[in-house]
């Protein structure tokens, strides 16, 4: 951009109309509003809190669109060069970009003045000095995923006037390209031309921000809302057969093992005899009770339970003897 | 409810975003006044459930009985309103939405 532009006045994209006077920045001079609870202590929430309250009061005009995002910046270190970052992947293919703005806090002053002026002992030190107008580079770089290097996007030079204030940048151009080539992971770099010490010490409500205000094409699809807000799903949903019941999960069942020893094919007691017609169950199940053994010692237990165990690692399979082979096969 | 009108006509419904789990990233509103349609569509539909000509024809055809098995036409939302949703996405970056279709403002039979 062509240095001597017009001061970074605050943009006003198609959504941004705020009700604040102009050269007002949304966020000044008003303390966080309750609605936002613990994230009031970025600007860019108490922002968007604002124009929510625009959006609810005057609704929004067709030019507006009908989403505006909000970018909260994380501090990197690019190339040595202290850098804010914006992770932009959050955007829909289906919000088309009507404007883009970055939110910035220029110092109220400069360190370097500071540092000189304790040094001289004449009083007005601070007004000689004072720069009338800071000149400010902001170079945005997009950042392929793990590398520590960016592409120039753009480089935008603004003459601040206000110090301590809040300031506004159209960048429409830049998002609309990282979108458009992919590249999501947008940093920017306030170059005042000092030597780079590390961040100003800024506080956390006053890291810049981006605002994308888009017009979302999907909203008017039945149930946009879901797409957007519903998190969780009571029901897993049926991508396949829509009539399938919403407890039938479309995971495949775990299969249970049917397994049938092939000796066992029914249910009757091999030493039963069945044929008789006197054949009472209640005077089976009688039999089968009396014959249990009175309780055995503790020794005789120990010694019983090796039997078994002897006995259940030889024979893992019912035998059956002849005759009541005979009958079964009679049967 | 219960003295509600038989006709097909609005009733009032708010939804707390609380009850529905969205409280979480939902920023504002805590909740809104979504309303809903229900009551009878019967012939003689009157003018108020501003009926579709499909409506007044198939609502006569099952007053004939013509055909059995025909409903009377279904008493659904007309005239809809937008919601503006101030929220936080999955990065919990705030995120404005204006959502179309979110409120009742009249019904009709269809």
């Amino acid at each position: 951009e062509r240095a001597g532009s017009q001061p970074a006045g605050p943009v006003q994209p198609p959504a941004a109309r705020d009700s604040n006077s102009p050269g007002r920045h949304p966020g000044e001079g008003s303390s966080p509003p309750p609605a936002l609870g613990s994230i009031a202590q970025d600007m860019a929430a108490v922002h968007m809190l604002k124009l929510y309250e625009k959006y609810n009061r005057e609704g929004s005009r067709p030019g507006d669109g009908n989403t505006v995002r909000s970018f909260k910046a994380r501090p990197e270190f690019l190339a040595q060069k202290p850098s804010y970052c914006f992770n932009l992947t959050s955007m829909q293919d289906s919000e088309m970009i009507l404007a883009a703005t970055f939110h910035f806090y220029a110092d109220k002053r400069p360190r370097h003045r500071e540092v000189f002026c304790k040094r001289s002992k004449n009083s007005s030190c601070r007004l000689l000095h004072l720069p009338p107008i800071l000149q400010l580079n902001l170079i945005f770089q997009s950042i392929h995923q793990n590398s520590a290097y960016g592409l120039v996007k753009g480089n935008i030079t603004v003459f601040i006037q206000r110090r301590g204030a809040w300031h506004a940048k159209d960048i429409s151009h830049i998002v609309k390209e990282s979108k458009r080539s992919g590249e999501l992971i947008l940093c920017a770099e306030l170059d005042s031309g000092e030597k780079h010490q590390g961040f100003p010490e800024q506080v956390s409500s006053h890291l810049p921000y981006i605002l994308v205000y888009a017009n979302d094409l999907a909203i008017s699809e039945p149930n946009s809302v879901a797409v957007t807000l519903q998190r969780y799903d009571p029901f897993p949903s049926n991508d396949g057969d829509p009539n399938l019941s919403p407890n039938a999960s479309t995971d495949t069942r775990v299969r249970r093992d049917t397994y049938l020893p092939s000796s066992i094919q029914n249910n009757e007691l091999p030493e039963v005899d069945y044929n008789n017609n006197k054949y009472n169950k209640h005077d089976v199940w009688e039999n089968a009770y009396k014959s249990l053994k009175p309780k055995a010692s503790r020794k005789d237990r120990r010694r019983k339970g090796q039997e078994n165990t002897e006995t259940l690692t030889k024979s893992q399979v019912l035998n059956f003897d002849e005759k009541t082979m005979k009958k079964a096969r009679r049967k | 409810q219960w003295n509600e009108p038989r006709i097909c006509s609005r009733r009032y419904m708010k939804v707390d975003f609380a009850d529905i789990g969205w409280n979480e990233w939902i920023i504002s509103p805590k909740s809104f006044d979504a309303y809903y349609c229900a009551g009878a569509c019967e012939f003689p539909m009157p003018k108020i459930v501003r009926p579709s000509n499909h409506a007044t024809i198939q609502s006569i055809v099952k007053a004939v009985g013509i055909i059995p098995g025909i409903p009377e036409p279904c008493c659904v939302p007309d005239k809809m309103s937008s919601l503006s949703v101030l929220f936080l996405d999955e990065n919990k970056n705030v995120v404005l939405k204006v959502y179309p279709s979110m409120s009742v403002e009249t019904c009709a039979c269809r």
